[in-house]
């Protein structure tokens, strides 16, 4: 008989964590940092904090050999995080606060507590956070993982006093710093080019100190939640629109009788229902929609509030114009009919069969005017005043389709969107590599399935850099991707290009540099090493690729000139 | 104030659905196949059943242009799900029957339900499972998935009455056929080869039947579970392994009395303190460990079985030699004293304190037998006859990284793994490239991470193969991989290869097979596209290429002497 199991995420990325980058110590230590540091830097951002992110690595032991166990720490002075949610944020997998759709770093709720667990399964010590989110005073907890109930298990919790806003965390974990150094070294140096208005400190295990000042002191403003985009849609998605867009009719008990008769300002007479017909037309345009509805329903009851709180509602069907309740003093069911030509029937029947399409769109998606909803509804096959809760099954997949089909809908609004800017990508190449020739470019906005995303890239050539080039740079919403190049979109659009061509022979020094920013990478891994070659990225790439190549080209013409001018 | 959300598995796999090879309607539509194809053949090798698969796509509506709806059914011959799991195996992410440690192709509870979760999104139909463990009855399932919540919704289920045991699963999803097709048939020939004993049938949108009928009738042993090997240890793992062996003290309530009475034959009889352990004494070879631990608890309480049903054990205090209790009748705490000298003091300090070290490895480890258990206690700086029990935190990742660093113990057993066979993949290559040269070769057994495997690797010129080779043919437990080859091991590592060192110049018309088969494939993605380079891996996998190789280039040195010959 075959054994079921159901396991936790937690565990499933426990007994699978190399899908999040952990697979050995030197990988490890490697995406343990990263992890930590990036949330610092997205919670920096979103609060529109200049960032200070202290990143330490400490052997445990010096004299061992590696792999051994070092302690990872990393501070900020960001905003912190709310006592209730520490345990919750760091202990629990798939727990976290960048679901929605923006630019941020994080986005999979998994990070920091895959690293804690990846430092508990190898060394068995318990995360250590440190947070105040007001500079007065600070939580500190000591926490292990429930992996098989991916819960957090509170060790330890204390208050105190603190002068600083921030946030620390502190694991033990095996790593191998031999190994995973220089790459590590480079992800510091490559995330300050990227985040020039951050400064970033690292003391590194043997005692060096790596002190990458910010050298800009404008912060980006902090990412903002969009509205879908009809591009990116599917059925369930557009299901729970409808789901949150519909109201539900509400309980009539005490308590919203109370509110009612408050919001007519009536709490202390006892009106006739007439009188209070007349009060509610007077109140209409200060009312709430729950109190509108419920003022619908006593016009078709033609009851005053005490009779009203003597029944329950039972049904409200529109289609046949029936309303149906309940007289807890007959101890029966009673039907009203409901007339359509009431000035309150279009309440209640918006409340049921909730918005008009033309409503739904223009309301939850971005970008979509009135004009726009009314030709969509024709390309679509829908009447524009087709109300979305008497859509059937078949009808909700046309309506999926035809979103997706649809071509005049604007472009995905790429407002939201936070990318460096080709200034700051110049001085922060020159700083890094003191070439002899720059060039960069931001290419327009652009989207893939319904995400917006803007491509930067530069090229530069000469000073410091190694020959052997070309040596690529990756970087996806600020975050420098130094693994698995070989199956990322941006090596593959380098090495389809012949590089003869733009007069570059051999293997000179030079480097390519790419930043992705959208709404939602497309992470070929839960471990964000490599992006997924969408059509548009990749065109995006290769069109900022030909323009900077070219220029590369006109500097190499011009230098191989001046060199043979100087032979002669 | 941020917003903090906990995501289930399902909702986190629909947001980043591209991690489990669900990208786009191509993608997509491959995916769906390959994961229920899967399924089957995993079910039958696990009952040793001879599969009969059979495929079936066909589009909804053959007149519109792709992408479109299609309906996808796989139906097999295996041995069915039993009723009560049914809506569970299909309508939740990350439950399953396949997370031991085996061969299988399944490994993450993971593929069937994102098939069906892609069908829904996109063309809002339920799946329909039909399935019969008997032959006689089938129970037929409509089910859709609650996303959100990661549990199946049953639309509707009926029994009826069938001639055949089997299953079929069949949803509607948006596909691309135009695009997938011949990616789907390379798969279904490829699934052929490496598994002779199947009969797949494929009955494609255009109404080709692609018949592959099984080559040979001998079908491996079903995988077993092996138990762990110490070089894949982690202190989780051991952890657990200690909780499985450490045994509770029982509950000493009316019904454990009621079992220590019957066991020792005395539940009509009421015996004074001695009388009862005189019969224990005779009996003792046959009473479970339960009742055992009772009857050492009543020789140091000194009670008969009336006594003891008044008291209730409080605390076994083994350092301090102390056993405390609460007494009913004189409603207080009382404590009496261990004595060390008792024959009963071993059958208590065994239970508080759990296994020996030496009984831990043996038995709960494979391979490691009474000689190597002390050479590694010694190794680890235990005493060998160390209590699990009493091992405290830091003694945990001692014997983690002391089991990980040890030396001599055997490696990993690989009589668990079920390759394909030297001859085998020798008449599947032949069938299906009627090749000039064909040179296959099994490595032996080695091991990654304390998880076994053996690579098996084929290698074959001219005859039907085209030219533009070497034409790579990668499987991991008998799955064809066919996307992502960029950044898998054995694309590496045949780019590796001089192939004019051995004769092979231009781009000839060859092919090279590679099979890994593990208790643990290391799939770099969820989508199970592409296999990480471990080294262990990556080794076997050069020496395997290279002794093929050679053979290779003894044969084109044959033939270049051949054709040399002709012309003169
Ligand atoms: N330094 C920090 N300051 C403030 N909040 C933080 C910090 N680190 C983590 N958090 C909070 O904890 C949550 C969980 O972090 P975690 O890294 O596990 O997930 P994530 O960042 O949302 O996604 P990802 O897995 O992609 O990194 C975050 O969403 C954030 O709200
Ligand atoms: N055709 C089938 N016959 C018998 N059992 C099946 C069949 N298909 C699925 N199952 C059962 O349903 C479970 C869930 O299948 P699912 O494909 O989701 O996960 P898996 O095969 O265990 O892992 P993976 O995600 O790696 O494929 C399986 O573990 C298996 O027990
Ligand atoms: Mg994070
Ligand atoms: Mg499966």
């Amino acid at each position: 008989k075959e054994q079921f199991n159901q396991i936790s995420p937690s565990e499933f990325f426990y007994s699978n964590r190399d899908l999040a980058g952990f697979s050995n110590p030197t990988r490890s230590l490697y995406t343990a940092v990263r992890e930590f540091v990036e949330n610092a830097l997205d919670a920096c951002d979103q609060k529109g904090i200049l960032p200070d992110v202290h990143l330490i690595i400490k052997a445990v032991d010096p004299d061992k050999p590696d792999p051994k166990p070092y302690i990872l720490t990393v501070k900020d002075n960001g905003p912190g995080v709310d006592t209730e949610h520490i345990p919750l944020a760091f202990g629990t997998v798939l727990y976290g606060s960048k679901f929605g759709l923006k630019q941020a770093r994080g986005m999979f709720g998994l990070g920091a507590t895959m690293a804690i667990l990846y430092g508990q399964i190898t060394t068995n010590k318990p995360v250590v956070v440190k947070s105040s989110t007001d500079g007065q005073t600070q939580d500190e907890f000591e926490i292990l993982l429930d992996i098989q109930k991916n819960k957090p298990v509170i060790l330890k919790h204390t208050k105190k006093e603190t002068s600083k806003q921030g946030l620390s965390v502190s694991i033990c974990l095996e790593g191998d710093y031999s190994k995973a150094g220089s790459k590590i070294r480079d992800y510091v140096y490559e995330t300050s080019l990227i985040t020039p208005y951050a400064t970033i400190t690292f003391d590194d295990p043997k005692g060096e100190k790596f002190h990458h000042a910010r050298f800009v002191k404008d912060i980006p403003p902090p990412p903002t939640i969009i509205r879908p985009h009809p591009h990116g849609i599917d059925v369930e998605r557009i299901r729970r629109m409808i789901v949150e867009s519909q109201f539900e009719i509400p309980v009539i008990d005490d308590i919203m009788i109370e509110k009612v008769r408050k919001d007519l300002g009536l709490s202390k007479k006892n009106l006739s229902f007439a009188a209070i017909m007349d009060k509610a037309k007077k109140k209409w345009k200060n009312l709430s929609r729950q109190v509108r509805v419920v003022v619908a329903l006593m016009s078709f009851l033609k009851m005053d509030f005490e009779k009203l709180s003597k029944i329950r509602i039972e049904d409200l069907d529109v289609s046949n114009k029936k309303l149906s309740y309940w007289d807890f003093g007959d101890s029966q069911s009673k039907v009203v009919d409901i007339d359509p030509e009431s000035p309150y029937y279009k309440q209640l029947t918006n409340t049921v069969q909730g918005e008009p399409l033309t409503t739904f769109l223009t309301k939850r998606f971005q970008r979509i005017g009135p004009t726009t909803a009314v030709k969509f509804a024709e390309f679509a096959g829908f009447k524009p005043e087709k109300r979305m809760g008497t859509m059937s099954n078949q009808e909700l997949v046309q309506l999926s389709d035809s979103l997706q089909k649809f071509e005049d809908f604007q472009a995905p609004d790429p407002t939201c969107l936070a990318p460096l800017g080709e200034e700051p990508l110049e001085k922060g190449i020159k700083k890094f590599f003191n070439p002899d020739f720059t060039a960069v470019v931001q290419r327009p906005a652009s989207a893939y399935s319904g995400f917006p995303f803007i491509v930067e890239m530069g090229i530069a050539y000469g000073g410091d850099i190694k020959p052997g080039g070309p040596h690529v740079y990756r970087y996806a919403n600020r975050i420098p991707l130094l693994y698995d190049e070989g199956s990322d979109v941006v090596l593959k659009v380098v090495n389809d290009t012949d590089w003869g061509r733009y007069k570059v022979k051999g293997e000179p020094p030079f480097i390519i540099i790419s930043h992705i920013c959208s709404t939602r990478i497309p992470y070929k891994t839960a471990g964000k090493e490599n992006v997924a070659d969408r059509p548009e990225i990749e065109r995006e790439l290769r069109l900022g690729l030909q323009f900077l190549s070219r220029k590369l080209a006109a500097y190499m013409s011009k230098k191989g000139q001046a060199e043979m001018a100087k032979k002669r």
